[in-house]
């Protein structure tokens, strides 16, 4: 495992914990949408399905056992013991847009046309455009708490890592894979944005708000 | 292409 590997599972591990602090502490879910949330407790779900037959090390079951199990938790907290914070009218958007189009996909284009390929294939699909209900929460209510930021940068840092990561594999091993990579590209590009305004307001101080 | 059969990223 290269630097960059461990950096993007580090990075993603952070921004599960800071966003599972976040509601905790605050004892809120408001400005979180739960849609995205959902959609992740999905993509781990499907993609660690070979959890018990597919042992590769210690830290890599470690961890898929943490993702899931923070992802549920996540889950149960927006939607169940702070439900009363929940933002159900801003958090509209409508996930069969990504569930359907990321399934199809997932059929059409893989690696090996078998059950656990496939849904492994959409949970690299369906992850790359998960943030899409969170990223629209915010453009539609203007502006995110700074904790919020904080955990949609590390989100964001965690694919831009595993890029340079499978850059490392490729000149290093020739390994490349061009579903995830693909995929990774894109859900990278889709952060761009709030990586510039990241940059350029929250971390001089400023709160992350939207121009009018 | 090589494609690792057992996938050992996360």
């Amino acid at each position: 495992m290269n630097v960059f590997r461990f950096l993007g599972d580090l990075s993603h591990l952070v921004a599960i914990v800071i966003l599972l602090l976040k509601i905790w502490k605050t004892r809120s879910c408001s400005g979180i949408s739960g849609r995205s949330q959902i959609l992740f407790a999905i993509v781990f779900t499907t993609r660690y399905l070979d959890l018990f037959s597919n042992f590769i090390s210690v830290y890599n079951t470690s961890m898929k056992i943490v993702y899931i199990t923070c992802s549920y938790a996540t889950v149960y907290l927006i939607y169940g013991k702070f439900k009363a914070t929940y933002d159900f009218n801003h958090d509209t958007f409508r996930i069969e847009f990504l569930l359907v189009p990321s399934a199809i996909l997932a059929f059409l284009v893989n690696h090996d046309f078998s059950p656990l390929e496939i849904l492994w294939t959409f949970s690299i699909y369906l992850e790359s455009v998960a943030i899409l209900p969170q990223l629209f929460l915010v453009s539609k209510t203007g502006e995110a708490e700074t904790i919020t930021s904080h955990y949609l940068f590390a989100l964001g840092s965690y694919r831009l890592l595993y890029l340079l990561n499978w850059l490392w594999r490729y000149f290093s091993q020739g390994f490349y894979d061009l579903i995830a990579l693909l995929s990774g590209i894109l859900q990278t590009v889709l952060y761009c944005d709030f990586f510039y305004l990241y940059i350029s307001k929250v971390l001089k101080g400023k709160k992350l708000s939207l121009p009018a | 292409q090589v494609i690792l059969k057992k996938k050992d990223e996360l």
